[in-house]
């Protein structure tokens, strides 16, 4: 079950991009290289939040969300229609 | 839909509203379970070209090319990315990878919220008339997030970014999951980022009603819709062989009955589960229900699978009755067989006839559609209720609308139950829930949008909330289905929705991002959370005294953390009309709660703004734990209202 993935919403600062990366994908790419080989992103956010949302393991989501620049990694909610 | 514009009084009023431009020039974005272009509620005749601002498009999948959209239905996308992460690749052949929909909800909140005219609209005759949506010239945009295994947020955050780039300026989200913190739930961060970009964010409350503190979408910048009823029904009598007589509805239409009465049982009494009494499939004993009317109970599976159920038993007909949890409240279902739901006293008043007479016997009548019945709108028993479960000093919902029974357009990929054994095919479906009210903001909010362009979401969800009305025209109070009392600011907000009214408020309460990023740090939210929510660096100044009640809210929940206090509420109103004098009155149902109002006149040039200050003090704890109230500012001829929570 520690392989698991499930799919995570990683919020991030925007702002704390290091100087090193010239466009913020490269830096959300890269950051998330660092925790995970595998994980692809879904979705890249620009207006909604700034982040993305891609699968990951419970630990690779802990080392994602204890980077610099990581606000938030928080896993993907069910919603039902009313 | 084809009774609720003239329960809105939209039908005496389209000199009223824009017939040209600046209406057609609102975009609704809805985020639901996508479109069926071909529905006549899309209908693009009359309708210019797509606003110059739109910078959507159509997207190509399964079924559902550019062509399907036209100059009513201007964008259409789809968002499958985490739902095929989660449950795997979409199976075509049960749901289509495209904008389509495959199950008749988003079809209907789209016209509902803005599908054009359609005269001769009906459910199998039943509603018959014509139908529209609020905003019958604005666009629409539907952004398709919700699948066979329901909607995902990182789907729904995709299609919230999609659709801000896309320049909507009204969203419409009738769905809802759960009640985690702001910064936790993405409908709620989505929208603030979209509510920065002068988009309103109107969502379903949830039909989680008639439980306290069962909100979903509470978050001050959306703007939270429950349910109230028509004056319109579909009656259909229970005449039991003991010559009893019990009013039901139902939308059954099909093989009638014969004229003399059936033999009826209880399913409780036709079954081995220890659940029989709720028809769950495989329950009923065809020996026993075969060529007989059945009484089920609500509860656990859907109220048309229950009718499916005994059909497939062999039962002729179907008497539904209510529980504790539903009450009184009737929602009339497009049943597959002759099927009639009945309140709990009437359920129970069968039920004590079907255990004592050794015979029963039963005959269902169906009359039809009724309207001009009264009293309506009463708050559906079904509609979430506060307190806010979240911020308690938040009032919420806050407004009703029309939610239960509405007709609107459907998918010709589904039948009217939505069932897999329903074969018929219908233009339009009756349903009923919050997900029917939201719509119907979202649309009236487009109309007031068209009227006063260049105001903020706020100032129009203001405009809504201050008009909406807590009374009958005989002064009596909105009525809760849920008790057959008077409803409270929980059950309904700050009222039914009066869009005419809404047009002219005289004056608003507006909020700018930067008022809602001082709520977050009232909330002592960390400097992560606030950047989680407003995407950028913000600090909380460490000299100010932040308040969640001065947050500038049309509406007041007042909490006292002892019994006895003081707690003061501060607000600001823009004026939008004339200059005028408005004078403060204020109600209360506590003598334990003395409230004052400072100043408690306000003269307003054009477009001035104005502050005061209403302090609530309390001299012990009501024995309900809750009170509530009325705050209202008056110029004689405009009512500005605001409702008032109390709570201890």
């Amino acid at each position: 079950s520690a392989n698991k993935k499930t799919t995570y919403i990683v919020h991030v600062a925007k702002s704390q991009m290091p100087e090193s990366f010239e466009h913020h994908a490269e830096w959300y790419a890269s950051s998330l290289k660092s925790v995970s080989e595998s994980a692809e992103m879904l979705y890249t956010y620009e207006n909604a939040i700034h982040g993305y949302s891609t699968r990951l393991t419970e630990e690779e989501a802990r080392l994602l969300e204890a980077q610099d620049g990581v606000l938030a990694v928080l896993p993907e909610t069910k919603y039902e229609l009313h | 839909t084809t009774r609720t514009p003239l329960f809105l009084g939209l039908d005496k009023s389209s000199d009223l509203f824009p017939a040209s431009d600046s209406s057609s020039d609102v975009i609704v974005g809805v985020l639901d379970t996508g479109v069926w272009p071909e529905s006549k509620s899309f209908d693009d005749t009359g309708l210019g070209p797509v606003p110059s601002t739109w910078k959507g498009t159509c997207e190509t999948g399964t079924n559902f090319t550019a062509s399907n959209c036209n100059r009513k239905l201007i964008g259409a996308r789809f968002f499958a990315k985490g739902y095929e992460a989660m449950l795997g690749p979409i199976d075509v052949t049960k749901e289509s990878k495209s904008p389509r929909d495959d199950d008749g909800h988003g079809t209907h909140t789209a016209s509902t919220a803005a599908g054009s005219v359609v005269t001769g609209a009906s459910l199998f005759g039943y509603a018959q008339g014509t139908a529209r949506g609020m905003a019958t010239r604005a666009r629409i945009a539907a952004y398709k997030v919700c699948w066979i295994g329901g909607c995902f947020s990182s789907d729904i955050l995709a299609a919230i970014d999609r659709a801000i780039l896309d320049h909507v300026d009204v969203l419409s989200m009738s769905l809802g999951g759960g009640s985690s913190d702001y910064y936790r739930d993405s409908v709620a961060i989505g929208s603030f980022a979209a509510m920065e970009k002068g988009i309103l964010i109107s969502c379903s409350a949830g039909n989680a009603g008639p439980s306290p503190s069962s909100l979903s979408n509470v978050a001050p910048w959306i703007t939270t819709v429950g349910a109230g009823t028509l004056d319109r029904d579909f009656p259909a009598f229970v005449s039991l062989g003991n010559g009893l007589n019990f009013s039901g509805v139902s939308l059954y239409r099909g093989n009638a009955l014969p004229d003399s009465p059936l033999p009826f049982v209880y399913a409780g009494n036709a079954s081995n589960a220890t659940n029989g009494n709720l028809c769950m499939v495989g329950t009923l004993s065809p020996e026993k229900v075969a060529g007989k009317i059945v009484l089920c109970e609500r509860g656990v599976s859907a109220r048309v699978q229950k009718g499916a159920v005994v059909k497939a038993a062999g039962g002729l007909g179907m008497v539904l009755a209510n529980t504790a949890a539903n009450g009184e409240e009737l929602v009339a279902d497009a049943h597959l067989l002759p099927a009639t739901a009945v309140g709990e006293k009437a359920g129970d008043a069968v039920k004590k006839y079907l255990f004592t007479d050794a015979k029963p016997t039963v005959k269902i009548d169906f009359e039809g559609t009724k309207v001009g019945i009264q009293p309506s709108p009463v708050v559906a028993a079904f509609s979430s209720r506060g307190p806010n479960g979240l911020t308690q000093q938040i009032l919420k919902p806050d407004l009703i609308a029309p939610g239960v029974n509405i007709l609107a357009g459907w998918s010709r990929a589904v039948g009217p139950t939505g069932l897999a054994v329903d074969n018929r095919r219908v233009d339009f479906n009756i349903i009923s829930g919050t997900s029917m009210s939201c719509p119907h903001v979202s649309g009236l909010a487009a109309l007031v949008k068209s009227a006063h362009p260049e105001w903020s979401p706020a100032a129009v969800r203001s405009a809504l909330m201050t008009t909406a009305y807590t009374a009958y025209k005989n002064g009596q109070k909105l009525q809760d289905s849920a008790t057959g009392k008077p409803s409270t600011p929980f059950d309904h907000g700050s009222g039914h929705v009066d869009p005419v009214a809404a047009l002219n408020p005289g004056l608003v309460y507006d909020l700018t991002p930067e008022d809602y990023l001082g709520f977050l740090c009232a909330l002592n939210y960390t400097e992560g959370e606030i950047q989680s929510v407003a995407r950028r660096n913000f600090k909380c100044d460490a000299g100010k005294a932040y308040s969640v009640t001065d947050l500038n809210y049309p509406s007041f929940g007042v909490v006292f953390e002892s019994s006895t206090g003081a707690v003061k509420h501060t607000r600001t109103l823009t004026n939008v009309g004339p200059a005028a004098t408005f004078k403060a009155s204020v109600t209360s149902d506590s003598p334990l709660v003395k409230v004052s109002i400072v100043p408690q006149v306000l003269s307003f040039k054009e477009g001035e703004k104005k502050s005061y200050t209403v302090t609530f003090t309390s001299s012990g704890a009501s024995p309900h734990g809750n009170a509530f109230g009325r705050l209202e500012w008056t110029d004689g001829k405009t009512v500005v209202g605001s409702p008032i929570s109390i709570s201890w």
